[in-house]
C-alpha cells in the first residue's frame, strides 16, 4: 500500500506536492483494482 | 591535488543548490505574479459591475481541488465537527491547489511555460520589487525551462 | 587550479547568498498577500485579501473535460491530507486540528 502524507491550509505551498499524489493515482491500474474487489461493480454509494 | 579534487566536490554541490534556490525563487516570483494578477483582475470586473459577485460563485484562496470523471462514485464520511473526512474514490483523480489553478488561468501570463508578450512583460515586472525583475524577464525568455 | 577553484567558491557563495536574501523575502512578501490574520490588521491589505478570490465558472474552466466534478476544499493551516491506496479505489482523508474544514461541489453551470 502506497501512502503519501502532505499538510495543506496554507496558500502558496510547492506545488509539486500534488504531483506525486497524482502520479501515483494515474500510474494505478484500475481495471486491476477492480478485479481485485471481486469484479462487482461498484457498490450504490451515497454520492457526496 | 587532492584539495584542488575537494574543492571541486564542493563547487558542484554548490551549483547544484544553486540551480534548486533559483527554481525556488522562480515558483515565488510567478505565484505573486499570479496572485496579484487575481487581486488587480477581480478588483477590475468588480469595478466594472459595480458590485462584488454573489458570495456562493466564490472560493477564497488558499483553497485546493479533486477533480474527477462525473461517473466517479465518491464515498464520503465526515466527523460531526467537520475536523475530519474520509473520501473512498472508485475511479482516477487529480489534486490541485490554488497555485495551479491561478496558472492554468492564466494569471501568470505563461512565464512557467516562457509564453510571454512584451506587453505582459511589463505588466508581470509592474507586480514585482525591482530586484526581482531580471528575474521575471529571464523567465519570460524561456529561463524555467 | 586551486587559486580558480577557491576564486569561482566565493562568487558562488556570493549567489547563493543573494538568492536566500530574494527568497525570504518573496517568502514573506506572498505571506503578508495572503494571510488572514495580517490582512484583518491592516485594512489597505484586507482590500488586497478580498480579491483574492476565484470564481465557480473559472474552475471549471480550468478542469477538462469541463463536465467533471470538481470538489473544492478549504481547510485550516497545517490540515493533514492523506492519499493511500488500499485494495480497492483510492482513499482520501483530512484531519484538522484548527477547525472545521469546508468541502462543496462546484456547480457544474
Amino acid at each position: 500500500r502506497s501512502r503519501i502524507l502532505i499538510s495543506i491550509g496554507e496558500s502558496f505551498g510547492s506545488s509539486d506536492k500534488f504531483q506525486k499524489i497524482n502520479q501515483m493515482v494515474s500510474s494505478t491500474d484500475w481495471s486491476l483494482k477492480r478485479s481485485l474487489d471481486g469484479g462487482s461493480a461498484p457498490k450504490p454509494l451515497k454520492r457526496l | 591535488a587532492q584539495e584542488c579534487r575537494e574543492l571541486e566536490t564542493e563547487r558542484l554541490r554548490r551549483l547544484e543548490r544553486i540551480k534548486q534556490k533559483q527554481a525556488q525563487l522562480q515558483e515565488l516570483i510567478l505565484q505573486q505574479i499570479a496572485f496579484k494578477n487575481l487581486v488587480q483582475r477581480n478588483r477590475q470586473l468588480e469595478e466594472k459591475n459595480n458590485r462584488p459577485p454573489p458570495p456562493n460563485t466564490i472560493i477564497h484562496l488558499p483553497f485546493i481541488i479533486v477533480n474527477t470523471s462525473k461517473n466517479t462514485i465518491i464515498d464520503c464520511s465526515i466527523s460531526n465537527d467537520k475536523f475530519e473526512y474520509l473520501f473512498n474514490f472508485d475511479n482516477l483523480f487529480e489534486i490541485h491547489d490554488d497555485v495551479e489553478v491561478l496558472k492554468r488561468m492564466g494569471l501568470a501570463f505563461g512565464l512557467e511555460s516562457g509564453r510571454c508578450t512584451q506587453e505582459q512583460l511589463k505588466i508581470a515586472r509592474s507586480f514585482v520589487p525591482k530586484a526581482l525583475q531580471p528575474y521575471v524577464t529571464e523567465m519570460a525568455q524561456g529561463a524555467i525551462n | 587550479r586551486f587559486q580558480e577553484l577557491q576564486r569561482e567558491l566565493a562568487e558562488l557563495t556570493d549567489t547563493e547568498e543573494k538568492l536566500d536574501e530574494l527568497i525570504n523575502k518573496s517568502s514573506l512578501q506572498l505571506r503578508l498577500l495572503t494571510e488572514d490574520t495580517h490582512n484583518k490588521k491592516y485594512p489597505s491589505s484586507l482590500i488586497v485579501f478580498k480579491l483574492g478570490y476565484v470564481r465557480c465558472q473559472d474552475l471549471r474552466d480550468t478542469v477538462d473535460p469541463p463536465d467533471q466534478i470538481v470538489m473544492v476544499i478549504r481547510a485550516p493551516p497545517e490540515t493533514q491530507m492523506q492519499v493511500t491506496e488500499p485494495t480497492e479505489g483510492y482513499q482520501i482523508s483530512l484531519k484538522s486540528s484548527r477547525g472545521p474544514i469546508d468541502v462543496f461541489l462546484c456547480p457544474e453551470d
